[in-house]
Formats: C-alpha cells, sequence, structure tokens
C-alpha cells in the first residue's frame, strides 16, 4: 500500500514540472525538482520508486514525460466530472481555483438550497441550482465526484442525494462524518489538520 | 520520525472524541472510536502506540483524558496567536471557521490591500488592515503563525513581511513556493492534492 503522503507529494510535482516546462526546462535532475518543490531529492526518488524506473541514471528526467507519468498513476490522464454543493465562502473559492482543471477535474454543476444564490450565473457559465436537482443532474451529466461545502448539518442528505445520482467519489470538507456506501470513495478534509501539523512540527522545532 | 499522516488523523481525534463527549459517552473503545472517525480501530491503536501508553487494556480510553494527551502531543495546548493575509472567499471561510479556535489557534488580526477592504470589521472584532501594518502588528501582538490566502504573486511579499514581524510558522494556501529562512516552519496546503488523491483511490478501486 503506498501512503497518502506520497500520493499528495506526487500531486505537487505536478505543478511544479509543469512551471519547470515553462521555465524552459526539458530535462531536470532530482535536486532541482526538489529545489521547485520544496522536497528532498531523496524524498522524490523514494516517491517514484513505488511505481517503477523513471528517468536516466546521470541523465536526469524528461520534463514533460515525467508530468504525463505521474498524471497516468494519480489516474488523472481521465476527465473527471465535478460538481460544488453549497456555494458559500469555500465553495466559491474552489469554484474558482482554475488549478483544479489543469488536473482534470471539469466543474460541471453547483448547487446551493438558498433562494437568493439559485439560478446565479459563475466563472465558466455554470449556474448554481437547487439541491432538488442534484440526483437527476448528477445522473444526466455523468458526474463521478461530488465536493461537499454546506454547513455540517446538511452534509449527509447532501451525501445521500450524490450517491443517489450515482457519485462515485465524495470530498468533504463540513466538520462532520457522512456515511456512504462501501463503493463510494470518501475522503474528508480538514485544514484544521493542516494547522495542528504546523503546530506539531514547531513544538517540535523548539524542543530541538 | 513520526508520518506526517498520523500527525493529521490525531487531529482528527481530537473532533471525535469532543462530540463523544458531548454525547456522554466517558469511556471508549478503539472500535467505538474508530467507527467515530471512520477509521480502523488498528489504525488508531498505531497512531498512539508512537506516543507512549493510552487507555487500560480491557476497559478503554477514558475520552476527556485522552483528548488532553493528543492536544499536548500536537502542542494545541498552548494558545497560538494567529493572522490571516488575503481576506478573500478562502480567507473569509478560514476567519469564520470556529473549529479553529477549539484547537487553540486564535485569529487575532487580518490584512488586505484592497482599500475597499481596510477598515472593515469581521466577526469576533477584527478590523482588517492594510499589509503595511503587518510587520508591526505581528511584533507587538507576539503573532506566531502566519496564514496565506493572497493571489500567488503576491504570496512571497506576504511571506517576508510576516517573517521580519517575529512570525515562526506559516501556512501557505497560495499556489507558489515562497522561501522562509531554515527556522521558520513551512506547510504548504493543496486542495488540489486532495482531489489528486480521490482519484487515484477511484482508479485503484476500478482495477480491484
Ligand atoms: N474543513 C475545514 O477545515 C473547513 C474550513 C473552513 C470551513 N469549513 C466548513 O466548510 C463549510 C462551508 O464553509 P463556508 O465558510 O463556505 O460557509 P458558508 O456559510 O459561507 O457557505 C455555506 C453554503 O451552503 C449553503 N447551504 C446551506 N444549507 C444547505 C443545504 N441544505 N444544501 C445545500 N446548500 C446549503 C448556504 O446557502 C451557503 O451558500 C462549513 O461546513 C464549514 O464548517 C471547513
Ligand atoms: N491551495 C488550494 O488548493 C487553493 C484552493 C483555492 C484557492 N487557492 C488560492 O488561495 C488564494 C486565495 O483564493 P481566493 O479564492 O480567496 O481569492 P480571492 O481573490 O477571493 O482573495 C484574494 C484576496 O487577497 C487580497 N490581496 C491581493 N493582493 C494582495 C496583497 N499584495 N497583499 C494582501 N492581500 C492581497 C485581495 O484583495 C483578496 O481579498 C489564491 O492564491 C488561490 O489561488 C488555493
Amino acid at each position: 500500500k503506498i501512503p497518502e503522503a506520497t500520493i499528495k507529494r506526487l500531486s505537487t510535482y505536478i505543478n511544479c514540472l509543469e512551471r519547470l516546462q515553462v521555465e524552459k526546462h526539458p530535462v531536470i535532475s532530482s535536486e532541482m525538482l526538489g529545489e521547485y518543490c520544496q522536497v528532498s531529492p531523496a524524498q522524490i526518488r523514494k516517491d517514484l520508486s513505488y511505481f517503477g524506473e523513471f528517468g536516466v541514471r546521470g541523465v536526469g528526467y524528461d520534463t514533460k514525460k515525467l508530468e504525463a507519468e505521474i498524471k497516468e498513476i494519480l489516474g488523472l490522464n481521465y476527465n473527471w466530472p465535478t460538481t460544488v454543493v453549497g456555494v458559500g465562502k469555500l465553495g466559491l473559492a474552489l469554484l474558482n481555483f482554475t488549478l483544479f482543471s489543469q488536473h482534470g477535474f471539469s466543474i460541471t454543476a453547483a448547487f446551493d438550497n438558498e433562494p437568493g444564490k439559485i439560478g446565479t450565473e459563475l466563472a465558466g457559465g455554470i449556474i448554481i441550482q437547487p439541491t432538488s436537482a442534484i440526483e437527476d443532474t448528477v445522473r444526466d451529466r455523468g458526474i463521478l465526484i461530488g465536493v461537499i461545502t454546506t454547513p455540517a448539518d446538511a452534509a449527509q442528505k447532501v451525501a445521500d442525494q450524490l450517491v443517489a445520482g450515482g457519485i462515485q467519489g465524495l470530498l468533504n470538507f463540513a466538520p462532520t462524518k457522512v456515511k456512504v456506501p462501501e463503493e463510494i470513495t470518501l475522503r474528508n478534509v480538514s485544514i484544521t489538520s493542516e494547522l495542528d501539523n504546523l503546530a506539531y512540527l514547531m513544538t517540535q522545532k523548539k524542543k530541538t
């Protein structure tokens, strides 16, 4: 089993490899990739070793090729139709974040239950729909991923509607546990855990 | 070295333990904690084993005591004065998220460079200040953590101002690498990596 931390680092290597291509570096060493990604070259080599041989010893990695190989490992060479439910502050920040589409996630629908928001047009021509339309829209558009950015007390009902429509993956930002059938892949995002991890690292630094 | 994934799971155990106390469960098993946290009991026991012995074999864990012990491991039994720079959609969502304060992060200042936002009062009585005031305010209030939610091109300058004021830790949401001195603890947050991880897990499930 490959550590989740490795998967998340691979994701950040994609962004670095894109920047390296923009800055005209067709071939790079793990040292250079490490410099761009703020990760040690040894960690990069270790992460890649889970998936086979990459690059040529003594020469380095082909930047464009490595990016394509990592995208294939992560399953990003497909298109993942995605929807956001709960178009509040967090939902809106995610809807406007253009990096998602570079990784193959195309946000094709958005839902909310506030009458004043329903019918609003967002960037990219998406029109906010009422939550009563979740099931049909998910089915009709073959949406595979749902992102929940509603208040905690609404999250379970929204998850049920997304699952009923045929969603396969859920990213939940609401601070509550949602129950989904076994075949659905569910991940909970916690920015609080990012802060806690930062506090832990700062406390460790003080001790040394 | 303790895996970062373990630290982030410990963080989520705190929220579960708080809910268990609200629902009047003074003593719990790792099975029950696992049910609440959507983590296997074996993973919980493994995570805790990095830090010593917890609970009583055959009896279980004291819910309140375990929460306090985990908070101490993560360094959350202190108060961490925090500031947010860039009060846009993401910044505002973080400023309004009450769970941070339960983990000891008290947001005591917010900064932006848009004239129309400066002077606005936010929840909790925080008044948005101009970025020119970052260094003095961080120093005067002993702010230890900075959260960067500005556009990417502003992130480095903001990081420099926070470091000059005496910040010790930085949480960067802008999709760019910022350089900070060795003694500063920097973590980059990528919600894209959460989606990539979800896509990877969904692709793996299809293969099995
Ligand atoms: N995971 C984290 O670390 C983190 C950080 C910040 C916020 N949050 C959480 O993310 C969620 C969104 O935060 P926010 O600041 O954007 O809040 P917000 O209030 O700005 O947005 C919530 C949106 O959900 C909509 N909504 C309410 N009930 C709904 C329902 N039944 N169905 C569909 N939509 C509904 C509201 O109309 C609103 O547009 C909250 O649950 C918050 O606790 C999590
Ligand atoms: N890490 C992720 O996965 C992720 C997800 C969504 C957004 N983002 C990033 O988070 C950041 C914020 O996103 P958003 O949707 O809230 O954007 P936004 O445009 O709504 O907010 C940006 C805020 O920064 C302020 N600002 C601009 N220049 C500044 C400067 N020099 N100093 C101080 N403040 C300045 C603006 O006035 C605005 O209030 C962006 O960099 C975006 O790319 C990251």
